[in-house]
């Protein structure tokens, strides 16, 4: 465990905690991509079938299992929660994503450390992670304005992501023989897409008008 | 390599 490391998961944590936040307050869901929840959800379960045979550390079980039962609490608050499900921007949140999970797994069924189940399912979900956010920067297009614990969530997301691209950086320089082709082009590839929304985000912030993402 | 190693990241 390095500094970035330890940083990159704090600021997941974090932006997992303003989500719940968001909806725990203002019992509302509206700006959130229930998608982007759902794919999210499948990530961390397909990239955590490793809880059952291999084991790192107390922090380590413990923050996987923390990922798994918070994004699937934020799915069942969008879809079942008799209050939260009705500020839903189900019309706005209609990006294909099936074509995002048939991609990743077919790149994971050509691109994997190992063919095996658990090594494919690993694979499949650092693809999937890339472009998990997606249906969220297509809702926030298409509703035209980013509330501030939305903005806040998005932000830590890509803190995370940028904090392991400097973790991956750091150990390849300090651990011999160290290398994360698979996660370290997917992270480079999903910091990007964070980055590019927070131009947007921050041009239209800087004018105080409505988010507009480039079609 | 490593690249196939315990996976020991989030």
């Amino acid at each position: 465990m390095n500094i970035f490391r330890l940083a990159g998961d704090m600021t997941h944590l974090l932006s997992i905690l303003v989500l719940l936040l968001k909806i725990y307050a203002t019992k509302s869901c509206s700006g959130i991509s229930r998608k982007t929840q759902e794919l999210y959800a499948i990530v961390f379960m397909a990239r955590y079938l490793d809880l059952f045979t291999d084991f790192i550390s107390v922090y380590n079980t413990f923050m996987k299992l923390i990922f798994i039962a918070s994004s699937l609490a934020i799915v069942w608050c969008m879809r079942f929660h008799p209050v939260v499900r009705r500020s839903y921007d189900r019309e706005l949140d209609t990006f294909r994503y099936f074509f995002l999970v048939g991609a990743s797994f077919a790149l994971a069924l050509v691109w994997h450390d190992k063919f095996t189940l658990q090594e494919v399912f690993w694979a499949f979900s650092i693809y999937l992670e890339a472009v998990a956010i997606l249906p969220q920067l297509v809702l926030l297009q298409r509703s035209g304005n980013v509330d501030n614990l939305t903005g806040q969530y998005v932000f830590f997301l890509g803190a995370y992501r940028a904090f392991y691209i400097l973790n991956w950086i750091y150990r390849y320089m300090t651990e011999p023989r160290f290398t994360r082709w698979i996660a370290g082009i997917s992270g480079v590839v999903q910091t990007a897409l964070y980055a590019d929304f927070f131009y947007y985000y921050f041009i239209s912030w800087k004018n105080n008008s409505k988010l507009k993402l480039p079609a | 390599s490593s690249s196939t190693d315990v996976k020991d990241e989030l």
